[in-house]
């Protein structure tokens, strides 16, 4: 009745779960991002790749993330759907050849009297 | 299966800048439970994922494929 | 250490729910991945 595992699970996740010494991944982390143009208040240095720890990446698969992956019971955030959007529009400049349909749509608004 | 209130308190009491601050019942339940849908989420994605591509397991690259629209 | 075990062992059953669910079990780093995501988020 406390937060910490008693000793039957203690020894369940040591064997089950526990990451060990002789695995070529000792531990797991999640790297904090780091926004150059977001000052970040704890501005935290990069973690420098350590042998044994595998970092997560979130960039790995950037090229898959320009559809939204199913769900089970928690749906997509509108942020989630601003992200697949940005990236399918990444994808298509990446494979487009010749004028860029993407300046070509912004230069309508452009009225160069607007820029000081 | 889900997150021991006691353990949630110590997981939110790590991020108090107050010693003294206090957690409802009804907060860490829910917190609780919050954590437990996500973890829930977590492996069901990464669960289809390995389906999709008939993987023997979900490995870490089916995770990886599903993480940034999971924490997004 | 012990907290990140207690979360580490929380996500590992229920981890092993989905997976006998799914028929689709989980590798111990995917187990791990997920629990420190957990821990981060």
């Amino acid at each position: 009745k406390d937060w910490f595992l008693s000793e039957e699970e203690f020894k369940l996740w040591d064997r089950l779960y526990r990451l060990r010494d002789s695995d070529k991944i000792k531990e797991i982390r999640l790297p904090q991002v780091q926004f150059l143009s977001l000052q970040d208040e704890e501005n935290r240095p990069a973690e420098e790749p350590t042998a044994g720890v595998h970092h997560l990446s979130l960039s790995e698969w950037g090229v898959w993330q320009d559809h939204p992956f199913p769900t089970f019971r928690v749906d997509h955030s509108d942020r989630c759907h601003h992200f697949v959007n940005i990236m399918q529009m990444i994808e298509k400049l990446r494979h487009e050849e010749g004028e860029c349909s993407y300046e070509l749509d912004i230069k309508s608004h452009l009225h160069m009297e607007d820029v000081s | 299966t889900g997150f021991r209130k006691e353990l949630v308190s110590k997981l939110l009491h790590l991020h108090f800048r107050d010693d003294k601050t206090r957690v409802g019942a009804d907060a860490l339940q829910l917190t609780a439970e919050l954590l437990r849908i996500f973890v829930v989420e977590a492996a069901v994605r990464g669960a289809r994922q390995a389906q999709a591509e008939d993987a023997a397991q979900v490995d870490m690259e089916q995770l990886e494929k599903v993480l940034p629209q999971l924490v997004c | 250490q012990r907290l990140k075990a207690a979360v580490h062992y929380t996500v590992g059953c229920l981890c092993q729910e989905v997976a006998a669910d799914k028929e689709m079990p989980f590798s111990r780093q995917t187990i791990a991945a997920i629990a420190e995501v957990t821990f981060r988020q």
